[in-house]
């Protein structure tokens, strides 16, 4: 339980999924 | 021969080298001198002639690198690569000393933003590491007045004074009774390994718009930060994602694992940083990869010897 919990912490830091095309248009949009 | 002067986090180290003498071999040295056998993590950092912290190449000599010419010569033991779990991954505990040190390091300047609570948490963990348990007949007020312990940053932010300070850590301190000194570094790590910064290392890149950008490489991948935000990553690639990445100049290609995905492109000025940019992925897909395979047999023995 406590191993998830840190699992989910540390998905937090990561970036929401996202196909790459959706990668690329943000990408460019900035 | 060639004077060299090691610096770990915790010692300093003299050897002599010959011109022949390879990083590797130097590296080598180092390790054995130290006890330290989780070597994976760890690289050699010296200043090039222009000033820039660079990573010593290990297949190649010492001398045939841009060191500074200074006698002696300066190089500085770091870690390079950090865990994604620091109490799966640190055995030893010279490892997890190292890692702390750093880390703690890390934090105290303010590269890891840390914010106040938890700044004062890991305050805790790391006088627990100094000073063991709280006792009241023998930790008097002002017992920490000649420690570093809170980022400027955090001082700063508060109104309060030393005293109020060391109060608000002590009562942290007193609640890690009976926690070893290996322990509460161990601690210390698996709170500061979820600060969003952590083992981060940011790049200064752009896209084709020419628009400011951060690249975050780091153990599980690559990630894209607005120029006023390196907290919280935009856009991601887990190496599990990434086929293959490369540069030329200055741009570099990300090519996706699913061939139907177009390649991704974002440009970095400098060849130097471009360099350091490819080794780090390299280093940390490599480590990723290992990871999720069966243990070594050394791994293994550390372990069975841990345990012990």
């Amino acid at each position: 339980e406590a191993k998830e919990k840190a699992h989910a912490k540390r998905a937090k830091k990561r970036a929401p999924q996202m196909d790459w095309d959706k990668k690329h248009q943000l990408f460019s949009n900035f | 021969s060639i004077n060299v002067r090691v610096t770990t986090m915790d010692a300093e180290l003299e050897f002599a080298i010959l011109p022949s003498t390879t990083g590797k071999q130097l590296f080598n040295q180092i390790v054995k001198t130290i006890g330290l056998r989780e070597t994976w993590f760890f690289g050699l950092q010296y200043q090039d002639s222009k000033g820039f912290s660079t990573w010593l190449k290990l297949n190649k000599r010492v001398t045939a690198q841009d060191v500074r010419r200074e006698n002696p010569l300066l190089i500085k033991f770091r870690a390079k690569f950090y865990p994604e779990d620091v109490a799966e991954e640190l055995i030893q505990e010279a490892t997890q000393r190292l890692f702390f040190l750093q880390v703690k390091e890390g934090i105290l300047n303010d590269d890891i933003y840390c914010p106040p609570e938890t700044a004062v948490l890991l305050a805790s963990y790391s006088v627990q590491t100094k000073h063991g348990d709280y006792k009241k007949d023998y930790h008097f007020p002002g017992y920490l007045s000649r420690d570093k312990l809170l980022p400027q940053r955090v001082l700063e932010q508060h109104k309060l004074n030393k005293e109020q300070w060391e109060n608000r850590i002590k009562v942290w301190h007193e609640e890690h009774k009976g926690v070893l000194r290996e322990d509460a570094m161990v601690e210390y790590l698996k709170i500061a390994q979820d600060l969003e910064m952590y083992g981060v290392n940011y790049f200064s890149i752009k896209n084709k718009k020419g628009s400011e950008l951060w690249l975050g490489v780091d153990a599980l991948g690559l990630n894209i930060y607005q120029n006023t935000d390196r907290m919280t990553p935009k856009i991601g690639f887990p190496w599990s994602e990434i086929r293959n990445i490369s540069f030329n100049d200055r741009k570099f290609v990300i090519k996706a694992m699913d061939k139907k995905a177009p390649d991704f492109v974002f440009y970095a000025p400098r060849l130097r940083i471009n360099k350091r940019i490819l080794a780090l992925c390299m280093g940390n897909h490599d480590l990723y990869m290992r990871r999720r395979k069966p243990d070594t047999i050394e791994v293994q023995q550390m372990n069975a010897q841990a345990r012990e």
